[in-house]
């Protein structure tokens, strides 16, 4: 089974801010 | 046929042929005839001139043919020739023609310093306590352990009225010295220069008081030093560089005047000298083609079995180590590709949410994946988990 690939914009950076990767 | 090599490519000991090394330099005399001019002798005059330079021109090649010295009317009767061989050469011998009653003492002295110090290679006199203060070679006891300046007869006159002083350099050598291996011998007969100092001129029956038979002139032609171009091994020949000088044509990854270093690329084991037995080549540093300077690192090189010591600086195309034979980190190997291959290593791409980290294993090349990512570089799901919102924590278990 191939799984997609992860959706960055399905994340909640909310309380991330600083591991936010720069796009 | 290239002499510093074998028919089959391999590195081989070769030398430059044996030359005179004086022919055409420019020699030097201290005292030279013609200035003022007098009947004999008229230095602006080229057909009664005696110039230092007939001691070194061709044989032949000019007329007059001998330099003479002033008439020297009291002692000291010290007259140097000097002659600077360009580089330096492996004397073999060194010989001068008297043109007229040749000294009843004289030195030989040689340079390796291009002329800022001197050392002597022989004395040649009658009188050799008197001299030089030293025992003749003929009297001498046994041989020391390494060569020596020793003091020789004097050259005879010969029926022509002339002589010849014919110096061997290994005459002052105990005997069995071989130049391939011993160090002192090839110091020995190493010159960038020749000198000699005629001392005392020769009186007809007698060498005590010269000042009877002043005034006396110094004469010479034909000052020969046999020897050939030191290249340690490594050339065959001596060119002239684009500045004049004469410098060796080196080989086996060497370079310098006299081939006495090894070319900055090949630094994998300490330069030697070659040998009629061994080549002992300068070889290139192993960098894979990722690098184009090394350094040697003898703790490396002793730890190798005296075998390889480079160290390669500066690898490019993201690779590392000592030979660039890895990639550095946050790339890995690419096995599809050779090591010297410029994109042998690629980058980890690790996904910046779903890895723990850059960096990634070199030979695979696999991220370090969090709870529940899987993949190369950790940009899926493992089966079973779904993605969740939190970039912490970015894969959660499928309800």
């Amino acid at each position: 089974e191939v799984m997609p690939t992860l959706d960055m914009a399905l994340f909640d950076w909310t309380d991330y801010e600083d591991l936010k990767p720069e796009v | 046929a290239d002499p510093c090599h074998d028919e089959g490519g391999a590195p081989r000991g070769c030398v430059p042929g044996l030359v005179n090394a004086a022919l055409g330099r420019e020699a030097l005399a201290s005292s030279t005839c013609g200035r003022p001019a007098t009947r004999a002798c008229d230095a602006s005059d080229p057909r009664r001139a005696h110039p230092a330079a007939l001691l070194t021109s061709p044989a032949g090649s000019a007329s007059p043919l001998c330099w003479r010295s002033d008439a020297l009317t009291q002692a000291p009767f010290n007259v140097t020739l000097t002659v600077p061989l360009g580089k330096a050469f492996e004397l073999v011998f060194v010989s001068l023609r008297f043109c007229s009653a040749p000294p009843a003492s004289l030195a030989l002295l040689k340079s390796q310093d291009h002329g800022r110090s001197w050392a002597p290679l022989g004395f040649f006199s009658s009188h050799c306590g008197l001299d030089y203060g030293r025992p003749p070679a003929a009297a001498r006891g046994p041989a020391g352990p390494g060569p020596e300046a020793l003091c020789f007869p004097a050259p005879q006159v010969q029926p022509d009225g002339g002589g010849l002083l014919a110096f061997s350099v290994q005459d002052g050598s105990p005997a069995g010295l071989d130049l391939d291996s011993s160090p002192v011998l090839q110091d020995w007969v190493t010159a960038t220069d020749i000198r000699v100092v005629l001392t005392r001129p020769a009186r007809p029956g007698d060498a005590g008081d010269v000042e009877s038979t002043a005034p006396y002139s110094y004469s010479a032609t034909e000052l020969q030093v046999g020897g050939r171009c030191k290249c340690n091994g490594h050339a065959s020949r001596c060119l002239l560089d684009a500045q004049g000088r004469l410098t060796c044509d080196c080989r086996h990854g060497t370079e310098g005047p006299d081939c006495g270093r090894c070319k900055p690329f090949y630094c994998d084991r300490p330069w030697q000298r070659a040998t009629a037995r061994e080549a002992h080549a300068c070889l290139a540093c192993s960098c894979n083609g990722h690098a184009r300077r090394c350094r040697f690192n003898m703790e490396l090189y002793r730890l190798s079995g005296r075998r390889s010591g480079g160290v390669c600086l500066n690898c490019r195309h993201n690779t590392a180590g000592r030979h660039c034979h890895y990639c550095r980190e946050g790339f890995y190997r690419d096995p599809g590709r050779a090591l010297s291959d410029r994109r042998a290593c690629r980058a980890c791409d690790c996904h910046p949410v779903g890895a723990a980290g850059k960096t990634c294993n070199q030979t695979t090349g696999q991220c370090p994946c969090k709870d529940g990512v899987a993949g190369l570089t950790c940009n899926r799901c493992a089966p079973g988990f779904q993605q969740s919102r939190s970039p912490v924590a970015p894969c959660v278990k499928t309800p």
